[in-house]
């Protein structure tokens, strides 16, 4: 048996519209500790990781690891059905044909249910090292999500440089070029949410395409804040925490010149 | 010219 009960089911909503233009398919396991996924997109070219700890859900129960074949699109329709104010809870059986998927209001006038079937996929799990970035960016979700849309418009293909002083975005493209610099916060300036904070252990310039990172930008209402970690020649990561239940990371390899 | 790479060549399948 494993059921999961959040009374902030809009969190759902928001990590189903995160994901699910980027991967059309993917399995969700549960175990005890929590709910899981990885699953890359349909060129191999990026990689979404979800994680939600057992303890920021209002009630977790999960007997038997088992995993949910999702197909997200679907998954989204039923979300649409429940109010923004609803307490979500999903159900599933130890060798579930189908995702059970409970929504109250909050006054518990209105309780629906809903069935989304399984399906069997096959899927590829990489094995991501823990591995330690020689950049670290903290910044304003909001910001990055502005940035990533407005170079979108010039070209596609972003340089992203990241010095002690503040990260760099560059594009280029037929009708001209850009560039956007953030620079690092002083300790005085204002909300530590709205700050850009710069760890760094040797400056890193690395390729992306703007594209993908702009599916990326799609979980900027999960949380103020976005962590990008980069390492010269290796995927970048872009990080947003879930406050108090996780975070949902999206690995994107780097365009190289050769 | 720039190339992209794929995820598959910096994480192998566990």
């Amino acid at each position: 048996m494993f059921e999961a009960r959040l009374t902030e089911g809009s969190l759902l909503k928001k990590i189903i519209e995160a994901i699910k233009d980027l991967v059309q398919e993917a399995n969700v396991d549960c175990s005890e500790e929590g709910l899981t996924m990885q699953a890359m997109d349909a060129s191999h070219v990026s990689l979404c990781s979800l994680n939600m700890r057992h303890g920021g859900f209002d009630h977790y129960r999960c007997d038997r690891s088992i995993s949910l074949g999702l197909n997200l699109a679907n998954l989204g329709k039923i979300l649409k059905c429940a109010g923004n104010d609803d307490v979500v809870t999903l159900k599933a059986e130890d060798e579930p044909d189908t995702l059970t998927l409970m929504f109250e209001s909050p006054n518990q006038e209105r309780i629906s249910d809903f069935e989304l079937k399984l399906m069997d996929i096959e899927t590829e799990h990489l094995g991501i090292p823990n591995e330690e970035y020689k950049c670290t960016i903290s910044m304003p979700s909001g910001e990055f999500q502005r940035i990533v849309r407005d170079l979108a418009v010039i070209g596609e293909t972003c340089i992203i440089t990241c010095t002690k002083e503040g990260v760099k975005f560059s594009v280029s493209g037929d009708l001209g070029n850009g560039n956007v610099t953030v620079r690092q916060s002083s300790a005085a300036d204002g909300d530590e949410k709205d700050q850009v904070k710069i760890q760094m252990e040797e400056p890193v310039t690395l390729n992306f395409a703007l594209r993908y990172l702009g599916f990326f930008t799609k979980a900027t209402p999960l949380g103020s804040t976005v962590k990008l970690h980069m390492s010269p020649d290796v995927p970048i990561v872009v990080e947003y925490p879930i406050d108090g239940i996780g975070s949902i990371s999206y690995f994107l390899a780097p365009k190289i010149d050769e | 010219a720039m190339q992209q790479k794929r995820l598959d060549s910096f994480f192998k399948p566990s």
